[in-house]
Order: structure tokens, then sequence, then C-alpha cells
């Protein structure tokens, strides 16, 4: 369904998110970002529809620029409109070998 | 692990166990399911304090406080959120929500890495021995990422994300999902970001062979493990009612069994007997006796499981064509042994000939000497699906009946119902292969602290051996009767051998920029580029490279379309870290069905440091099958820096 929601890991363009936040507060700014779709994409749902909001569970910023969440698909539609966006991949698990 | 160091000729107090070299701090991160810090192996006797560039930290959680860590267990953090949003909560009777090892496979890996001496580690007696990790005096920092199910990928990543920021040296991953382009491989990507701060990363190849195209974290930047049985062996005779016998593998090490009654299928329950799945068996016609039990379906140790509860004596474990002579030793709950695929078909027709058959299982408990190494028909193999252009897997290392430690509460045969508790425990995987390259890996770093990692990888591939300990080439379990022997795609450059790694002659070196290049050679488009480039990266002349001019320690050349005279040019730079004034030539193994011609045939070095070029070029000659094998070797005195070719039409 639309509002179902799925655990997406997203690149980020490090170049572009370093000139958008002050150091230290990667997380705070992706938060921000998550906010700002949220808020769109709940414009966009129909009313009876509930909307939950998008779940943070980490930033990255050492190994790979971006962070994991949980979103629906128009919250990920949203994402892809944000200047920085690369790529989403849903989350999957892999095996021990 | 017991043995292995020996295997892989690591002896104290000399070459890379010199006292010198392992003092030298190095950190060994290891993503996986956790660890059991109270382990004899993680113990901090005599160890200095912690390194002042340390940023990682203990974290608390079920059953796990900062008090767990010490001087050699130096970071410990869980990772479970990705895996929660996917899974549920972690159910806290079956695992610890918190760095501590439910399932033994981390707390064995760490070990296997870079776990502490121990004197006289063994299993029921079996594999005895002084265990000691790769580079067992490294600092260890424990990344649990890994659950009952499995291992998300988010969590995988927050895991490489936090231990690069922590400060490992080196990142041991035992685990990976399907193959697939490195800009949808999370684990690729980040283990880039990785590398590109001279972090060494090791993986596991995977444990999908004997199949082609099996092999798993196949990115040119990470060094990709397969796995290998040394000459120690847990035999186990097994004899028929005909007077026929066949030897199996086993790590029970009580007395044999005398000639009890043999059942299997039918004789032995309903629908499902022949594999021994739950509740199959019957008792009134197990009780006693000795169940055949067919591979599949559930878990090996299972199925003894299932025996004893039927009130069975023995089991025979019998391999099918897909598992093929494959002798994986387990610690069941009764007496049992695995047969190979044709001894099992043997034990089948034995029994469906006579109407009362019996068996007998002798123990030889453990026994060296056997031809190794061979490479495991488990272990996955190349051509690699997604990176044609480079040979993968990239070397091998022991990963067949493995003992390392072991966590307190869990059972050697992972069942539940097993009481049985053990300090070290054997088994057997690519997962195993893995941590013994990324310790050796961590002992490369700390003779050649200014080496990048693809030096140090390019030094483990290019003095890798492709001869058992008879002087004949090294054989494949997975093989087929025609070709028995193994191939690159199997061992990739060889196995390990790393008192030779840490004086190469050669090294084949790559800059992150060499990677990029390489990845535009792939056509990938500015915003997969940027996942890696971490922003813009804008690619040089297409025509001005191709894949093959990566200056990888091996080449893999694909003629596309068996078209005679066809001519692939690849260019490779090597810089001399042996010695100053030295003079190398080439010896080319051609490949069959290809003409190799390099220029210039003769290298001469005037200084260490100094990067000289060739190039190679390869002509098909109409390939008679799909793929052929050879090598280039650039021999100087004591060096030969071996790269392998492997060929495909």
């Amino acid at each position: 369904s639309i509002g179902k929601q799925t655990t997406y890991v997203i690149h980020m363009d490090k170049s572009k998110i370093a000139a958008n936040h002050s150091p230290g507060s990667v997380r705070q700014f992706y938060e921000a970002v998550i906010d700002s779709i949220n808020k769109f994409s709940s414009q966009q749902e129909d009313q009876e529809q509930e909307t939950t909001p998008p779940q943070i569970l980490y930033a990255y910023e050492n190994a790979i620029s971006g962070f994991s969440a949980k979103l629906s698909t128009k919250q990920l539609k949203s994402l892809e409109t944000v200047d920085g966006f690369l790529s989403a991949t849903p989350d999957e698990l892999l095996t021990l070998h | 692990t017991t043995y292995s160091p020996h295997f892989l000729g690591l002896e104290s107090g000399i070459g890379l166990w010199d006292a010198t070299n392992l003092a030298k701090d190095v950190i060994v991160g290891v993503i996986d399911t956790g660890i059991w810090p109270e382990h004899i192996a993680f113990q901090d006797t005599g160890m200095p304090p912690v390194p002042s560039r340390w940023k990682g930290g203990c974290e608390e959680g079920t059953k796990f406080s900062q008090s767990n860590c010490n001087n050699k267990l130096i970071g410990a953090r869980a990772f479970f959120k990705g895996y929660e949003s996917v899974v549920g909560r972690i159910n806290e009777t079956v695992d610890y929500r918190s760095p501590r090892d439910a399932q033994g496979h981390g707390t064995h890996t760490a070990s296997t890495a870079a776990g502490n001496i121990v004197a006289n580690a063994n299993l029921f007696g079996l594999a005895r021995g002084k265990a000691a990790g790769m580079r067992y005096t490294s600092r260890i920092a424990a990344y649990k990422a890994c659950w009952s199910l499995g291992c998300s990928s988010s969590d995988i990543l927050a895991a490489i994300d936090k231990a690069v920021a922590d400060g490992v040296d080196v990142l041991s991953l035992s685990l990976g999902g399907s193959s697939r382009p490195y800009y949808r491989d999370t684990i690729a990507i980040a283990s880039f970001g990785a590398t590109q701060i001279g972090v060494f990363v090791s993986c596991s190849a995977g444990n999908s062979g004997p199949s082609i195209s099996t092999v798993d974290n196949t990115a040119p930047w990470i060094m990709t493990v397969a796995a290998s049985y040394t000459d120690r062996s847990f035999p186990a005779i097994v004899k028929l009612g005909n007077g026929h016998s066949f030897e199996g593998s086993s790590l029970y090490s009580g007395k044999g069994s005398k000639q009890l009654p043999l059942v299997f299928g039918k004789t032995a329950g309903v629908s499902g007997a022949e594999y021994c799945i739950n509740g199959s068996l019957n008792r009134k016609l197990v009780k006693g006796k000795i169940v055949i039990c067919q591979r599949g379906l559930n878990s090996r140790t299972g199925k003894g499981e299932q025996v004893k509860l039927a009130g069975g004596a023995g089991m025979l474990l019998l391999n099918s064509d897909k598992e093929g002579e494959e002798l994986i030793a387990d610690a069941h709950v009764l007496p049992a042994a695995t047969l190979g695929a044709s001894a099992g078909k043997a034990v089948k027709k034995y029994v469906n000939s006579t109407k009362r058959p019996t068996a007998s299982i002798v123990f030889k408990g453990t026994v060296f000497g056997n031809p190794a190494p061979v490479i495991a028909s488990f272990s996955s193999r190349g051509p690699s699906l997604v990176g044609h252009d480079v040979i993968k897997p990239d070397v091998t290392a022991p990963g067949v009946n493995i003992l390392a430690a072991w966590p307190a509460t869990t059972s050697p045969s992972m069942l539940k119902s097993d009481d049985r508790r053990v300090l070290f425990n054997i088994i057997s995987g690519t997962s195993m292969s893995c941590p013994h390259v990324s310790g050796l890996a961590a002992l490369l770093k700390s003779v050649h602290e200014d080496w990048s990692t693809a030096a140090i990888k390019s030094a483990l591939m290019t003095t890798a051996y492709t001869l058992n300990n008879r002087n004949s080439p090294i054989a494949d379990v997975g093989g087929s009767s025609d070709t028995p022997l193994a191939t690159a795609f199997a061992f990739g450059s060889g196995h390990v051998d790393p008192e030779s790694a840490s004086d190469p002659g050669l090294i084949y070196d790559i800059a992150t920029e060499d990677y990029l290049d390489y990845l535009c050679s792939l056509n990938y488009t500015s915003l997969q580029l940027a996942l890696f480039a971490g922003g813009n990266f804008t690619c040089p002349n297409p025509s001005a490279f191709h894949p093959g001019k990566l200056n990888y320690p091996s080449f893999a050349v694909n003629f596309k379309g068996n078209v005679k005279n066809m001519s692939l040019e690849y260019e490779r730079s090597v810089t001399n870290v042996g010695t100053s004034y030295c003079t190398y030539a080439v010896k080319v193994e051609e490949p069959n069905g290809v003409l190799v011609t390099i220029t210039p045939p003769i290298l001469s070095f005037q200084k260490i440091g100094e990067i000289l070029s060739y190039k190679v070029t390869f002509v098909s000659l109409r390939g008679a099958s799909n793929e052929s094998f050879g090598s280039l070797t650039w021999v100087s005195g004591k060096y030969a820096v071996k790269s392998p070719i492997a060929v495909t039409w």
C-alpha cells in the first residue's frame, strides 16, 4: 500500500551535503530533510490515508554519505527530488558465510 | 586456530611472528555476530594501553558492559535498528541485544583473525594444540550486525561507517548476499570508502560453490577470499556388512560403534526419513541402529539430533552429487560420519541389496599429512558476474574444519537441545578463511606501515602458491572428473603464503582514482560514480581507458566471441619494494589457445620505490574450450611475482 513503509539505505552526494550543514550535525541535517519531505508527502496523501512519519535509523558520514530510514513510497518519491539525493536501496538481509 | 598458523608458515619468533613486528599496534574490526568477551583468547595479559588514536568504545547492552572490554578487546558495538525494522524486536531468549555473541560465528572469526595465544586448545580432544589468531597481538573491535535471521545491510553499513570512524586498520566481513553491480552493492560502496582512507577490507567469497559465477563481494578494492582444506583431517572409517569400507569425516572422539543394523528411508520411518527431517523417524525402527541421512532440507547436526531423539545409535550423513566428495566435520550429538557422494551411493546400493544391512564406524581422531591445500567444494567460484575484468576470488586460505574460540553458552552443534559446552569449536566456510586473511593483512600492515591497501593485497596475491605439499597442482574437491585440478576461478591467485607476501619484490599499486577510472570504464553514470567519489567525478576520455587497464595483480581476459586473432592489450605498473638495482625477467605460461606477448620482457630497477610499466598483448588463437588459464611471472633472484591469467571466450 502507499502508506506502507520500507527501510531504505539512502546515498547522498557528500559534496552537496557538506555545503548544507555545520560539522557534527549531519544527522540533524538529514532529519530536517526528512521533516521537509514528510510535510510535502503528507500533503500529497489522501486525507483518509494515515501517514507514519519517516524514521531515520542511521546517519552515515565516514565510509559513505547518507542515511537509512523507513519511508513510504510517496516519501521516497519526495526524497528523490531533494538536491544531493543519489540513490535508494531497499534494506535487505545478508547471510553469514 | 590450531595448526593453520603452522600450515601458513607462521612460526613464533621468526619473520612475521617476530616480537618486534607483533609489538606494533594494529586494530582489526570484525563485523559479525558479536563476541564472547570473557573467552581466554580475548584476555589482555601483558598488552599495553589502548592507543590514543582509537576513538572506539564499548557499548553497553544485554549482558554486556564497558568492563567487558580490555586492552585486547578495545571496541564492541551492536547494530540492530535495521534488523528490527525488518524482522521485529530481537528475541532476547535466543540472542543478546548487545555485542555479546549468542551464535558463535563472530567469536570464531574474531579469534581466527586476532585471538590471543591459548595453550592446549581442542574440541573433545581433537585438533589439539596451541591456538592463535593470525595476528594474535592485534587489538580487536567487534561490530555486531548479524542476528539470528541474518544481517541487515543498513546495520552492516552502520558498522562499517562506525568502524572507520573508530580507527580500525583492517575490516573482516564473513558475510554477503547475491552478486550485483557495485553501485547497488552496499558492501562494495562502503568498503570503497573504508579503503579510501587506508582500511584493508577482507570479505568471504561465499559458500555457493562449486557452481560457476557464484562468487560474492567482488569489488576490486575488496580482498575476496576462497576456502581450502589443510592437510589436517578427522577421518572416520565406515565399514559395511559386505566388508566394504569408506573413509568419511567426523568430530566424534569416542569409541567407535560395533557392527549395527543400518536403516534408511522406509526402513527408518515415514516420508522424509531419508533426510531425517523433524518427526520423520520411527523410534521402533531406529532404536539402537545406525541411520542413513541424506544431505538437504535441514541442518547437518539437526539430522543427528533427530536420529538421537528417535533412539538411533549412530548416523551416516551422505552427501548428494551437489556436495560431491566434500568432507566437512561437524560436532554431531551422536556418533556420526559424513561420507562423500560416491561412498554414499555405494552405501545405498548395499542397503538395497540385502535384507539385514549393517555398518560400523571407527573414529580415527586427528590425522595429518593429506595432500593439501585442496579447494573446498562449497567455496564460491568465478568468473565474477559483475566485474568480468577482474579474477575473483582473489586468494585462498584455510576454511575447512577450523578450530577457534566459541562462546560459553552456545553448543558446538548450534542445537538448542545440545547441552555440551566447549571453549573451542570446529566449523567450516569461507567465513573461516576470510579472517585468516584479515589477520595476515594486519601482519603485513605492521611490517609495511607505508603500504597502501592495494599493495598489501598485491603482495598476498602475487606470492600465493598453486602447488600443494606434494608439489602437484592444487586439487579441487568440487572439480569434475575431467578437471579435478583447481583453476584461478576457484583459488584466485592461489593459496596465501604470508612470509613470502612480507617480501614480494614488486607490488601492483592502485590509487582511489584508478578504481574510479575503472568504474568509468564500466560505463557508470555520473550518479553511480558519485556514490563512490563522494561527489562529481569526471571520467577520463572513454577511449583512453578500458577495464583491463586497472593495475590489478591478475589478468582476466575476455574475448567476446571466438574470433581468431582477436587481440587485447593490457597495461600494468609495478613498484619495486625488494632491492635496488635489480632486473626482472618475465616468464609466461600461456593459456591454451592464447598467444601472450610482454613488452618489455625485462624490467630493470635502479632503486626502491621505482615504478616501471609493461604491456601485455593477448591474441586469441580460437579456444577449444570456453576458458583457459595461464600465468605471468616476473622473476629476479629469490623473487617470483606471479599473476594468474584467466581467459574466457
